[in-house]
């Protein structure tokens, strides 16, 4: 409960019309984003108990059921719980994470917060064209790599060794529940994306 | 005829002109003319002891004159194809570029902009604006989203319940948009979905405009008595976003209307799924699942 207040407390301060319209100062601007940012930070932890708890709900549910393949996989082993830490990326509006851009090896989850069934195209800035993506079922997902534009590349604030954009669809994401993928870079030689030639 | 190149999927096309610009949308078994490009406002610089007369600032929106400039003529082209996504990026000049793109399977288009920092070295304020301009006989009305809510209709020039005569014309048919403004005919319907709330208008038949950034050079007297003139990083503000396009028939009556494409995408791109990433140097992929 205390990392919920300490988001709680920066909700309120983001009451503040400028907070919400972006008509403060810049530097009032980065404050917010401070606080915001130091919010998310400690609500981390509760995000893991969260998604712990739906799994066990999912878990016990799904073993439930009298076939298929989940139910087997469950039956196999313990559960395991997540032990990893979740990091959110408040960067990826100048298309920066640093999860993807130093680790070889990382998960991407997805938390779907409507009421509704949904698949997204997912963009992760990362700094090669060789990965790939795997879902829970073993199903090696389709994938692009797109350059992430010049002007973004050339922003002399923007630390990042990102300079694409690797880009799936993550389909059916299910109603305020998550979806989790595995993500590895690979040793082949992949084509890097290229413009159409001029017409 | 003169198109030279198009990205789309079955729902949506869009064609551009050999001069770099969007110049039509198919969708729903109709072509559209559709462009876009950025435009600037000049700031008009007033007199503050006159209530009338203020600065363009933080607090108002008061153009010079009701005309708009051009950022560009020509903008430069890049197209990347793939099987998820086309994409065209489009370079304005060193302070404007854009990227287009089409998702596979999706309804609608996206415009990822990026604007700044805006020059300001000839001593005057600007205020951009990205413009979509379409064949779509709309008779001066559009309308523009209540917080998220109900549509309200809008009609250029006019007020409901008093007969106006706006002083400013640009600044007088202004509207706040939080999330949506549109406009149609008995055929056909346009609507623009942003990722923020930003100022919006439609200035003539068949137009939508939406303000994407701002630079200022004088104070509007309204109280926070400083220039909308930001300087960090050593230069002025760099701004991006996206805006969401959505065309379609204004008449469709299987589901889903063209009207049900943008509530569905709107609710999508407002509450998009939360991401959180995790480093698995030490679990294997086994081991994960």
């Amino acid at each position: 409960d205390p990392h919920l207040s300490f988001m709680r407390e920066a909700m309120g301060v983001m009451q503040h019309h400028d907070a919400v319209t972006g008509t403060e100062k810049q530097a009032v601007a980065a404050d917010y984003a401070r606080h915001l940012e130091v919010a998310i930070r400690a609500c981390a932890t509760n995000t893991k108990e969260v998604l712990n708890q739906l799994t066990v709900d999912t878990a016990a549910s799904e073993s439930a059921t009298e076939s298929g393949r989940r139910e087997r996989r469950w039956a196999t082993g313990p559960k395991k719980e997540y032990t990893f830490k979740f990091e959110t990326c408040t960067l990826l509006n100048i298309s920066s994470c640093a999860v993807p851009e130093k680790a070889d090896k990382f998960v991407l989850t997805l938390y779907n917060p409507l009421a509704q069934t949904v698949s997204e195209f997912v963009r992760i800035p990362v700094p090669d064209v060789n990965y790939e993506v795997k879902d829970f079922d073993d199903v090696t997902m389709e994938t692009q790599f797109l350059p992430i534009p010049a002007p973004i590349q050339d922003l002399n604030f923007r630390k990042s060794s990102a300079l694409y954009e690797l880009v799936f669809l993550a389909s059916s994401l299910p109603p305020l529940g998550y979806k989790s993928y595995y993500i590895t870079k690979t040793s082949g030689n992949a084509m890097k994306p290229v413009p159409d030639p001029a017409n | 005829k003169s198109s030279f190149t198009s990205i789309g999927n079955e729902y949506i096309r869009l064609n551009f002109d050999t001069n770099g610009f969007l110049v039509t949308v198919t969708a729903d078994g109709m072509t559209r003319i559709v462009n876009q490009e950025f435009v600037y406002y000049e700031a008009a610089i007033g007199n503050n002891r006159e209530f009338r007369n203020r600065s363009s600032g933080a607090y108002i929106f008061r153009p010079a004159h009701d005309q708009v400039r051009s950022i560009s003529l020509q903008p430069k082209l890049k197209i990347y194809r793939g099987n998820l996504v086309e994409e065209v990026h489009q370079s304005f000049n060193e302070w404007v570029s854009q990227v287009v793109r089409v998702y596979r399977q999706q309804h609608h288009a996206e415009f990822e902009w990026l604007v700044g920092p805006i020059p300001v070295d000839d001593g005057r304020g600007k205020e951009i604006v990205s413009r979509f301009n379409s064949d779509i006989d709309s008779a001066g009305v559009f309308y523009t989203d209540s917080n998220g809510r109900e549509m309200l209709k809008r009609k250029r020039d006019h007020r409901d319940t008093w007969k106006v005569k706006l002083l400013e014309h640009t600044a007088g048919n202004y509207y706040p948009i939080t999330t949506k403004i549109a406009l149609e005919d008995d055929n056909a319907r346009m609507a623009i979905l942003t990722d923020r709330a930003q100022g919006g208008s439609s200035m003539g038949a068949g137009s939508l405009e939406l303000m994407v950034h701002r630079r200022l050079l004088h104070d509007d007297a309204f109280g926070v008595d400083e220039a909308l003139n930001e300087t960090a990083y050593g230069e002025g503000l760099i701004a991006r976003g996206t805006h969401y396009l959505i065309v379609g028939s204004s008449q469709k009556q299987q589901s889903p209307t063209t009207q049900a494409i943008e509530r569905f995408t709107q609710l999508r791109k407002l509450l998009p799924a939360w991401s959180f990433f995790s480093d698995a140097e030490d679990i294997d992929y086994a081991d994960w699942r």
